[in-house]
C-alpha cells in the first residue's frame, strides 16, 4: 500500500509560488484500483510522481508499504521503481530512436532481467499493436504511442501501476479494452493501480475515486461509481 | 472551404506498408464546425495534417477554397498557413525554451505581425492561464500546456482552425469552456473549425461529424448530435 502523510509540493517563491500539493494525507490501499480526478492543474500528476518516487515532496512523507521514500537515495529509489513499480506517463515518454518492441523491453533491460521476445510481442498484441513492433514512436499515432507506453509499464509485472490518463488519447472502444486489462491485473493478479483520469467512464472501473482541487483532497468516493 | 478529392496517404512499402488514408473524398464546409472521430490509428491526424498542408498526400488532391495545395511549394504553404490557418497539435508542440506568453505570440512573430502584449495576455486569460504567462511548458501541467497550444492557435484569428483532440488533456469543466470558445468563433466570427476528437461530448458541439476507420470515411452525421 501507499500512504501520503501531510505531503506538500511547492514550486518557486514569493509571487510566482505554486502549491501543486497542499497538505495531502491519503491512504492508497494495496490490491485495489484507486482513480484520481480533478481539474487541470490540481496536482494529479504531481501526486503520482511523488507516490512513485519520481519527485520529492517539499514537506510531509510518502510511504510505500512500511518504507518512507525519504529514507532512500536516488539509486535506491531507481532500483525500487524498476523492481516493483510501473509508470505510464501523461506524455508517454517513449524513446524516439527505439522501436515499439525495444521500448517495451527497456524496463526489463534496465533491471538486468532476461528479455523474452515472445513475451514482448504478446505485450504488444495485448494492446492491439502486434503488427507494429518494428515501428518507431514517430511512425505511430498518438493513441498507438500511448498503448506502447502501457505495454512497457506492464511488462515487468509491477506490484503497483501508476497511470497518468492512460486512455487520454484513445477512442472509447480501445479505452475499454485497456481498462479491462487493468481490471484483470487487479482482480486476478492482486496488483495495485493508481490512475489519474478526467474521464468518468474510466473512473467507473476503479474501486474508489479521490478528488483533488488546488493540491488538496476535497472528496473521496468508495465503491463502483458506475 | 476545404475539399478532399480521392486522397490517399501511404507509408512504407511491401509488408510494412500502412495506408493511413485510403481514397478519402470529403467536403468540409466553411463557417461551420466539423468533428472527425474514429478508432486510434484510423487516420484522423493524418487527415488534419494533409488538410493544413503539413503533409502531402501520396495520391489525390486537397483544395483550400479554390486552391489545390499541390500547386504550392513549401515556402508558399508556410506563408498560407501563417496567414490563414491555426493548428492545435495532438502533442501540443510547444517550444520548451519559451514562456507561455512567448509561445502564444510566436505565430504573430513568424508572420511578421505586430505583437500586442495586452492581446497575448488576454488570450492566456481566455484559457484560464493569466497568471502563468512567465512559466515554461515544463512548469505547466498537461492540460495547462494544451491550453497554451490552443491560445497560440487562436492568436492569429485564423480563417480555419484545425484542432487535434484539443480537450484530450482537460477535465470536463475546462473542456466545456474551451469548446464554448470555439463555438463562439464559428457562430459570431464565421470561422471554420475542423476538430479531431474521440469524446462524444466534444463532438456534440460540432455541426457535423465525420467517422473514419482504416483511413476511409465510413459515416457522416449532420446536425447536432447532442
Ligand atoms: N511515419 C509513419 N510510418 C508508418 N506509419 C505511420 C506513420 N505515421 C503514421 N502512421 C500510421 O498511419 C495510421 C494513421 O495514423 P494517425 O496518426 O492519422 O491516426 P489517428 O486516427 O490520429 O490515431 P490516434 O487516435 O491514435 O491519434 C496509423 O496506423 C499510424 O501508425
Ligand atoms: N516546475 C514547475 N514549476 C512551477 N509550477 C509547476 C511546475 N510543475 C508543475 N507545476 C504546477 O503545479 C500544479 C499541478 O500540476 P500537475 O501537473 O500535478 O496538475 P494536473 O492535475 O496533473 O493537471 P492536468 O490535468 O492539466 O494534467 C499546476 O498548476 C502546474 O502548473
Ligand atoms: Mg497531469
Ligand atoms: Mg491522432
Amino acid at each position: 500500500a501507499i500512504r501520503f502523510d501531510d505531503v506538500s509540493r511547492v514550486y518557486g517563491r514569493g509571487r510566482k509560488q505554486v502549491r501543486a500539493l497542499d497538505g495531502v494525507s491519503l491512504p492508497i490501499p494495496a490490491g485495489r484500483w484507486t482513480a484520481i480526478m480533478g481539474p487541470s492543474g490540481s496536482g494529479k500528476s504531481t501526486l503520482l510522481h511523488c507516490a512513485a518516487g519520481l519527485d520529492r515532496p517539499t514537506s510531509g512523507r510518502v510511504f510505500l508499504g512500511d518504507d518512507d521514500l525519504a529514507a532512500f537515495n536516488e539509486t535506491q529509489l531507481t532500483k525500487l521503481r524498476r523492481k516493483r513499480l510501473g509508470f505510464v506517463f501523461q506524455s508517454f515518454n517513449l524513446i524516439g530512436s527505439l522501436t515499439a518492441e525495444q521500448n517495451v523491453s527497456l524496463p526489463l533491460r534496465l533491471d538486468g532481467r532476461h528479455i523474452d521476445r515472445e513475451e514482448v510481442r504478446d505485450a504488444l498484441a495485448t494492446v492491439g499493436l502486434a503488427d507494429r513492433a518494428k515501428h518507431r514512436p514517430a511512425q505511430l499515432s498518438g493513441g498507438q504511442q500511448q498503448r506502447v507506453a502501457i505495454a512497457r509499464a506492464l511488462i515487468t509485472r509491477p506490484e503497483v501501476l501508476f497511470a497518468d490518463e492512460p486512455t487520454g488519447a484513445l477512442d472509447l472502444r480501445t479505452a475499454r479494452e485497456i481498462l479491462g486489462l487493468l481490471r484483470t491485473a487487479v482482480d486476478s493478479l492482486g496488483r495495485t493501480v493508481v490512475m489519474v483520469t478526467h474521464d468518468p467512464a474510466a473512473a467507473s472501473y476503479a474501486d474508489s475515486v479521490v478528488f483533488l482541487a488546488d493540491g488538496r483532497v476535497v472528496d473521496q468516493l468508495d465503491g463502483a461509481l458506475a
